[in-house]
C-alpha cells in the first residue's frame, strides 16, 4: 500500500482510506501502481459526480461509493449496458400478437 | 389501482436477487424474473434457466445485449424452459452449445405481451397480475445507493434506454423517509410515488439488490417497453398483490 500511495497523483489522505474501503468492501484489487492510480483517479472523480447528482436529484435517492465507483460512465456503459436496446429505433417498437402464438 | 402493492410481501414469488456478472443479459434475467414470478403466482415456485436463453437464443450472443421478446421467443421455440438448477448460469454464453434437450421442462409461457406506456396501466397489470419487465435508462444506477431516484429527462434521457428490470411493486415515500432527506414540515408533506425495481447486479447494490424509481413522469424511460410474458391458459386469471 505504501508503494501505492506513492506512486498516484497527489491525492487528499482521506480519499485514499476511503478508496481502501472500498477495495476491501468491494474485493477489488489493480494489477500495478499504474492502474491503481488510474482508479484512484476515476473513483475520485466520481465521488464529486455523485455528490452533484445528490445535489441535483429531486427525490430522496442518495448517492455515493458503489461497486461501480471504480468505472468510468463509458466503462460502465460498456460494460452493464444493452446496447442493442439503446441502439433500436424508437419507431420500431415490436408489439407481440398474442392470437398468433397461440395457435397449435 | 391499489396504493401499493409488493410482489416481495407474498412469500415464494419473487426469486433471489441475481448477478448478471460481466455478461450482459439484463434482457434474459429480467424475463425469467417475469415468467419465475407469474408461475408462481399461478401454480407453484419455480426458478428457471437464464443460460438456456442465452444458449438458446437465435442470434446466439446473449452476453452481448438482447432485447426481453428473444428471451419469450426462445422459451416458446423451445417449449418451456429448465431449472436453473440444472442448467445454471455460468457468466457467458456458449454459441451453438444449447443444452435445452438435455433437461426437463420445470415452466412455460403462453405468450407474451407489450402494455399501454401509461403508468397507471402499469401498475393496474402488475397489481392484477404479477411483475413485468421494463427497460430503462442506468446512467444514474452508477451511483445509486438507495431512497427514490426522480430526474428531469435532461439528466436520464427517456429514449436513450439500455436495461432490462423488472417492476415488482409500487408505492409512496413515508413521511419519515421525506423528512430525513429534506426539510419537510409534515403539513407540507406530499409524498412520492415510486416503483420498486429488482435489478440484476447481485444484493449488494442498492436497496438489497433492489431500487426505487419516481412513479408518473417516465422517468427514466421508464414506460418505454413494458412487456410481460403470460401464463394462463385461455381464462385470465385475475390476482391480488399484497
Amino acid at each position: 500500500d505504501a508503494l501505492q500511495t506513492q506512486d498516484v497523483h497527489p491525492q487528499p489522505l482521506e480519499l485514499i482510506e476511503v478508496f481502501k474501503l472500498f477495495q476491501i468492501h468491494f474485493n477489488r484489487s489493480y494489477s500495478n501502481p499504474a492502474e491503481y492510480a488510474h482508479r484512484l483517479d476515476i473513483f475520485a472523480h466520481n465521488l464529486a459526480q455523485a455528490q452533484q447528482l445528490q445535489e441535483e436529484d429531486l427525490g430522496t435517492a442518495e448517492f455515493g461509493v458503489t461497486p461501480f465507483s471504480d468505472l468510468t460512465e463509458e466503462e460502465f456503459g460498456q460494460l452493464y449496458g444493452n446496447q442493442k436496446a439503446a441502439k433500436m429505433n424508437p419507431g420500431m417498437g415490436i408489439k407481440a400478437e398474442p392470437e398468433k402464438w397461440r395457435k397449435p | 389501482v391499489p396504493s401499493t402493492c409488493d410482489w416481495r410481501k407474498a412469500a415464494g414469488i419473487i426469486s433471489p436477487i441475481k448477478n448478471q456478472e460481466n455478461c450482459k443479459c439484463c434482457w434474459a434475467m429480467a424475463a425469467a424474473g417475469n415468467i419465475e414470478a407469474l408461475w408462481s403466482i399461478n401454480y407453484w415456485p419455480v426458478e428457471i434457466s437464464v443460460q438456456e436463453m442465452l444458449d438458446c437464443a437465435r442470434c446466439g450472443d446473449g452476453c452481448e445485449g438482447g432485447f426481453v421478446w428473444d428471451a419469450y421467443v426462445t422459451v416458446l421455440n423451445q417449449s418451456g424452459v429448465a431449472s436453473e438448477k440444472d442448467y445454471p448460469f455460468e457468466g457467458q454464453a456458449k454459441l451453438h452449445r444449447c443444452l435445452a434437450k438435455k433437461y426437463k421442462t420445470v415452466a412455460w409461457i403462453q405468450d407474451f405481451i407489450m402494455l399501454p406506456s401509461d403508468e397507471q396501466e402499469i401498475a393496474s397489470y402488475l397489481a392484477t397480475h404479477g411483475p413485468i419487465t421494463v427497460t430503462i435508462n442506468m446512467k444514474m444506477l452508477q451511483h445509486y445507493q438507495k431512497g427514490v431516484l426522480k430526474a428531469k429527462p435532461t439528466m436520464c434521457d427517456p429514449q436513450h434506454v439500455d436495461h432490462c428490470v423488472l417492476l415488482v411493486g409500487f408505492g409512496k415515500s413515508s413521511i419519515e423517509e421525506d423528512i430525513r432527506v429534506e426539510t419537510v414540515s409534515s403539513r407540507s408533506h406530499r409524498p412520492t410515488p415510486y416503483w420498486i425495481v429488482k435489478n440484476s447486479w447481485g444484493a449488494n447494490w442498492g436497496e438489497e439488490g433492489y431500487f426505487r424509481l419516481y412513479r408518473g413522469a417516465n422517468t427514466c424511460g421508464i414506460t418505454k417497453y413494458p412487456l410481460t410474458a403470460r401464463v394462463n391458459q385461455q381464462v385470465e386469471q385475475q390476482v391480488s398483490c399484497p
